[in-house]
């Protein structure tokens, strides 16, 4: 044994490199399959979403996704030479499937980048409105659609994969802070005349809500830094400061106005999920006349949101970064949720120049949300009226 | 990207899509 042990010679030899990756995520998948099986929940006993599917989609869990497309977003904004443009464009329209006739400049010169050719407009009309009570807010492809279950409440992603209505448009925490509101910029949109608007779209609003309006702040009344308020986790000293003196003031959150997303009776809820490929027009309008009161960010990951991903990864819009709309429509409740994905992490709000998406930084717990009320918009209605088709924003690349 | 709509309607609401149909802007999504 002494002799084996001092004489035996040692002999280095090159482990390949592809049994190592493999041993890695062997390690990877065999501690995910555990914590899949546990269900985590936060102090007020609300399930927090984890990552959970096959080994695959734990491997690209694994990406930097988010500097990924920040990267995607800083490249893509790099102006083009000026003799390159159509060519790199109609390159661009020829692998994606975009009709060049549609956008708002025949010269392809006028986009100075590929990041500005992605957010085009287009030309007035080539986009006739329904006269439906809902119509498509996008160009993209119907991946699902549906009744939700009202004790269940899930929302089917594809056919078999559910996930919560609650993850998806949170819950309001009893003892957080309420949420800011947003200070309207004049102009910042097309002015809807409150009393037309509600004639019109048959939006119903209470006598509390009409007269309610001196609780409700206003611009001159709360000198808010608008933005990123209420988590605790935010420790920016202005925001606390912009909360105080909120609650000093009176201003009481308006969540009790925004209707319940438990229906009424001879109501159900639906859902729609529509899925806008690399080369579809990325701006988003109203699909109905509603009237938006708030809005939640939730900062999460950026997976890609493609039919093969949604089709393997469990709770993918949950887990995604995404921006909830919540508010009321002549029916009752209603919300939109653009959710944004590796190639195309931000996401705009015409009405709304405070959003921020995809920003560096550290990141809040999984789950939680920054909130902000809309009420400055209109006194009347609460929140930001918008009309059928009415542009309301769009995603940028990165 | 994706697009998310939850809504209340009345309980006869109707889709008039189909699952992977390809859609636009202002096409409609479906009606009471």
């Amino acid at each position: 044994l002494v002799n084996a042990w001092t004489q035996t010679p040692t002999k280095w030899f090159p482990l390949p490199l592809a049994v190592g990756a493999l041993l890695l995520v062997a390690m990877q998948y065999r501690k995910n399959s555990a914590r899949a099986k546990e269900v985590v929940v936060d102090e007020h006993g609300i399930e927090v979403v984890k990552l959970r599917g096959p080994w695959h989609v734990h491997v690209i869990g694994a990406l930097p996704l988010r500097n990924m497309s920040r990267l995607w977003g800083y490249i893509n904004s790099l102006e083009l030479p000026v003799w390159f443009r159509p060519i790199g464009f109609r390159l661009y329209a020829g692998v994606f499937g975009c009709n060049l006739d549609e956008v708002e400049h025949d010269d392809l010169r006028t986009y100075k980048s590929l990041g500005d050719f992605f957010y085009r407009r287009l030309k007035e009309g080539v986009r006739p409105v329904d006269p439906a009570v809902l119509v498509s807010p996008a160009d993209g492809r119907i991946l699902h659609f549906g009744s939700i279950h009202p004790h269940e409440r899930t929302v089917e992603q594809v056919k078999g994969v559910t996930y919560s209505l609650d993850a998806l448009l949170g819950v309001d925490r009893p003892g957080s802070p309420p949420p800011t509101p947003v200070i309207m910029h004049p102009n910042s949109m097309p002015v809807v005349d409150e009393h037309d608007f509600a004639n019109v779209n048959g939006i119903e609003y209470t006598l509390d809500q009409l007269m309610g309006t001196s609780a409700t702040p206003t611009s001159e009344d709360v000198p808010h830094k608008f933005g990123d308020q209420v988590d605790a986790s935010v420790d920016d000293q202005d925001q606390v400061d912009s909360v105080a003196v909120a609650r000093e003031l009176g201003v009481r959150p308006s969540l009790q106005r925004t209707p319940s997303m438990t229906p009424r009776a001879g109501n159900d809820l639906f859902f729609t999920v529509i899925y806008l490929a690399p080369g579809d027009y990325h701006r988003f309008h109203s699909p109905t006349a509603w009237v938006v009161e708030k809005r939640r960010h939730f900062v999460g990951e950026l997976f890609s949101v493609s039919p093969w991903m949604a089709n393997r990864l469990p709770n993918l819009f949950v887990l995604n970064e995404r921006v909830a709309l919540l508010g009321k429509w002549k029916h009752g409740f209603f919300s939109m949720v653009p959710v944004g994905a590796t190639n195309v992490g931000s996401i705009m709000l015409n009405f709304d120049s405070e959003l921020r998406t995809n920003v560096r930084g550290k990141r809040p717990p999984p789950g939680t949300f920054t909130e902000a009320v809309y009420s400055s918009a209109s006194k009347i209605l609460n929140g930001q009226p918008l009309t059928t088709a009415q542009e309301m924003g769009g995603f940028c690349l990165g | 990207s994706t697009i998310v709509l939850v809504f209340e309607a009345p309980a006869d609401f109707e889709f008039s899509v189909e699952a992977g149909q390809k859609i636009q802007v202002g096409q409609k999504l479906g009606d009471v």
